[in-house]
């Protein structure tokens, strides 16, 4: 049983995956809710945790593993106003999930079931990773670099040093390069600054296909900040943090991208 | 030649 108050929430995390997995298995514990899944290329994985304080209630027994669609469990996501309550719920035997949305002041009910899968994923085992480069910046502004940057090259290069991340490409019309100094991310006297906090070890620089960055900006819209982890040889990891509605971190939403690889 | 990598080369099957 996990009840969420606002059904928007999860419409959007499910919304930012949907894309680029087509099944995953929800593991489902005591302490929240767990899913991994990599796209069919193998290129890139997702992960989330949603923590029992995401939600307003949250039980959960037993162990579960519930096989998911992701086209039909964001349809039904659909059904619900984003500031509809929800609850979620499995039966026993479980082949089903139950969606129970209801509306703010409490005149419309609607429930939902959504068939559930036998699936048999293959799973990655991702070790915690000393990472030599944190980069915070504004999503907004990692989906701007993203997005304009595409519009000239297939690909992009990351390089992080202690003073600036830059990201830069290369296409058939020419070349683009956006420089972002290290400072301080957020809001000065109402005015948006574009900057990065760089946290760093070691420079890196690794080049990623611009294709998977911009499914990974669909998460725009879950936190103000993106976090960029960057490490030699190592995949890239972008991290929205996840929070409830009283502002708290209650988990996260991570893409892992494997990078170009000069042979 | 620049080619894209696959997860599977960095991290292991669970």
């Amino acid at each position: 049983n996990a009840l969420i108050k606002q059904a928007g929430l999860l419409k959007k995390i499910i919304d930012a995956i949907k894309d680029l997995i087509d099944e995953a298995t929800l593991d489902c514990d005591n302490d929240g809710i767990y899913l991994q899944a990599m796209d069919s290329s193998h290129v890139s994985l997702v992960t989330f945790y949603l923590k029992k304080n995401l939600f307003e209630k949250y039980s959960c027994n037993r162990n579960l593993s519930l096989g998911i669609n992701m086209t039909s469990i964001a349809k039904i996501l659909k059904c619900g106003m984003s500031d509809d309550t929800l609850l979620l719920e499995t039966n026993n035997p479980i082949d089903i999930l139950s969606f129970k949305f209801e509306s703010r002041r409490g005149h419309k009910l609607s429930q939902f079931q959504l068939r559930l899968m036998n699936l048999e994923m293959e799973r990655l085992s991702i070790p915690d990773t000393e990472y030599s480069c944190i980069i915070e910046m504004m999503c907004s502004e990692f989906s701007k670099v993203c997005h304009d940057l595409a519009t000239i090259g297939d690909s992009m290069t990351i390089t992080c040093t202690k003073k600036n991340v830059t990201f830069d490409t290369t296409g058939d019309l020419g070349t683009g390069i956006v420089s972002l100094k290290q400072g301080v991310v957020g809001s000065e006297n109402d005015e948006n600054v574009y900057a990065a906090s760089i946290k760093i070890v070691k420079p890196v620089s690794l080049s990623f296909s611009l294709r998977y960055l911009i499914y990974f900006t669909k998460a725009s819209s879950l936190s103000n900040k993106v976090i960029l982890h960057m490490g030699e040889e190592v995949p890239l990891m972008v991290e929205y943090k996840i929070f409830n509605t009283y502002e708290e971190e209650a988990g996260y939403l991570r893409y892992f991208l494997a990078p170009k690889v000069n042979e | 030649k620049v080619t894209q990598a696959e997860l599977s080369q960095f991290y292991p099957e669970d």
